[in-house]
């Protein structure tokens, strides 16, 4: 089954 | 001051439904420009943006950004209290320890006033760079919201698969497969109604219906909604509003060990 990303891996905080 | 009066206030009550059941709290930051919000879901899975121009509000006054704190079950519960019809202000101070929505009823004759308090929210902002997507879909945004509700029966994921083809939806669980595919209509203008495709490259990624579904809240905000898709990337969802802006939502795709 394919793992739920974390948005967070994918735009910095800014 | 900052005060922004919304005749349509019919948006608002959409606005606040599209995205309560997402975001538990935020700042809805005031400036010239207008009204925008970004918060994240609580698992930091999904992320909500959404911006009410300054010029589709009569009249708008911002003296001083301002950031509104806000609790989304207690601003969806007094949103509740309007009249689709009423014409809503928003008010607060510039230090402002509280807001106020006003809803007027189209004759004048009932004017209802709710002071809620604001909170002291510490928000995390995430820069979203501008991205080429592979796949642009243009679709019914109430044609999303049936193929989510349709396809949340088979399994808690979607795989979107965009190629020369058209666009399919599909969803696999313990009772079987669902799968739903769309074709671009041939049309030169983009209508609501009709599917439109921008392919740069075939793309394929998987979803979490269940964030999809939370997104399709926004559905009567606008006939059309915007699937932004990019190879391992989150998918943009995007209901444009007329004359005020728009709501985006962003989730992550799930990606195979």
């Amino acid at each position: 089954t394919p793992i739920q990303n974390d948005l967070q891996e994918f735009y910095a905080i800014v | 001051m900052f005060e922004a009066r919304l005749v349509q206030g019919s948006l608002m009550k959409k606005f606040m439904e599209a995205i309560k059941d997402l975001v538990k709290e935020a700042n809805w930051d005031c400036t010239g420009t207008g009204i925008s919000l970004q918060a994240m879901d609580t698992s930091h899975v999904s992320l909500v943006s959404l911006l009410l121009r300054s010029d589709g509000f009569d009249p708008y006054r911002c003296d001083r950004n301002i950031s509104l704190g806000i609790n989304m079950e207690s601003m969806a519960k007094i949103m509740k209290c309007a009249s689709n019809d009423d014409v809503i202000t928003i008010r607060s101070e510039d230090h402002p320890d509280n807001v106020t929505f006003v809803f007027e009823s189209p004759n004048q004759e009932k004017v209802c006033d709710y002071e809620m308090k604001l909170m002291d929210i510490d928000s995390e902002h995430l820069g979203i760079p501008d991205t080429e997507y592979d796949a642009i879909i243009s679709m019914p945004a109430s044609e999303f919201q049936r193929i989510c509700r349709d396809l949340s029966n088979i399994g808690d994921s979607v795989k979107i698969t965009c190629n020369k083809d058209g666009v399919q939806f599909s969803a696999q669980g313990d009772t079987g497969i669902g799968k739903i595919a769309l074709k671009q209509n041939a049309v030169i203008d983009k209508e609501d109604g009709q599917v439109s495709i921008e392919l740069n490259d075939p793309v394929s990624l998987t979803f979490a219906l269940r964030y999809l579904t939370f997104f399709t809240k926004a559905t009567p905000l606008a006939s059309t909604v915007t699937l932004s898709v990019s190879a391992k990337n989150p998918v943009a969802v995007e209901y444009r509003v007329d004359d005020i802006g728009y709501i985006r939502y962003y989730l992550a795709p799930k990606i195979e060990e």
